[in-house]
């Protein structure tokens, strides 16, 4: 969950 | 997507366009730091390699191609149309200094090695220290026109917002991203000086002097 979630914002 | 995000989406794109707005309708980039341009050029190129790969909404595709475009318009603007007004007397910072540090860092600690991760690390890493060419020739100079201070101004505010929009993302989803918040903090703590001066000097009319 915390990584990757990230690539969602800019 | 939260206010906090889209406040800081919005700010980042409005300083984005007082850069270009201030370089084309003065036709002069002087004051600017094109070093920091490259940065910043330099980062939205390796964290949007996933344009094509990722799609996570129309929104997040445009905004995109939008950063890179601007990116990329500003420095044409700086580097080849207006490129004699380009002040590189005052913009010596070493380009490798800080590359070379987000890259090596980008390699040890990433959530995950392999290209895609290592760069999208690398431009995390990279834009929290993007800005240091741009406050050192501030520095060097010892002012800043006041259109520049409103540039850093709104530049900075951006990834203050996103650290709300990351507490408030712990918060309501349980979401974190350490490499992207810690990196995120270290970008902003760089610009509390500067919001210091920008709030005590220019809000009130004042010329952003920095004390001799």
């Amino acid at each position: 969950r915390a990584s990757h979630a990230s690539k969602d914002e800019l | 997507m939260n206010i906090f995000r889209l406040g800081g989406d919005l700010a980042h794109l409005l300083a984005i366009i007082i850069l270009l707005l201030k370089i084309w309708t003065t036709r002069s980039c002087a004051g600017i730091s094109g070093k920091s341009q490259i940065l910043f050029a330099l980062t939205f190129t390796a964290r949007y390699l996933d344009l094509f790969t990722n799609f996570v909404s129309v929104y997040n595709s445009v905004m995109k191609v939008v950063y890179l475009a601007a990116a990329y318009a500003t420095l044409y603007l700086m580097y080849v149309k207006f490129k004699a007004t380009y002040d590189h007397n005052h913009d010596t910072f070493r380009l490798e200094f800080l590359i070379l540090p987000a890259a090596g860092l980008a390699l040890i600690i990433n959530h995950e090695f392999s290209i895609i991760e290592v760069m999208w690390t690398f431009s995390i890493y990279l834009e929290a220290v993007a800005i240091l060419p741009q406050l050192f020739m501030v520095s060097k100079t010892g002012e800043a026109e006041s259109i520049t201070s409103h540039y850093l101004f709104a530049l900075g505010s951006y990834r203050a917002l996103y650290i709300v929009n990351w507490v408030y993302r712990y918060y309501s989803e349980g979401f974190y991203d350490m490499i992207a918040t810690l990196a995120g903090v270290v970008q902003t703590v760089l610009y509390c000086d500067f919001f210091y001066l920008y709030i005590t000097k220019v809000l009130k009319g004042k010329k952003l002097q920095l004390p001799a």
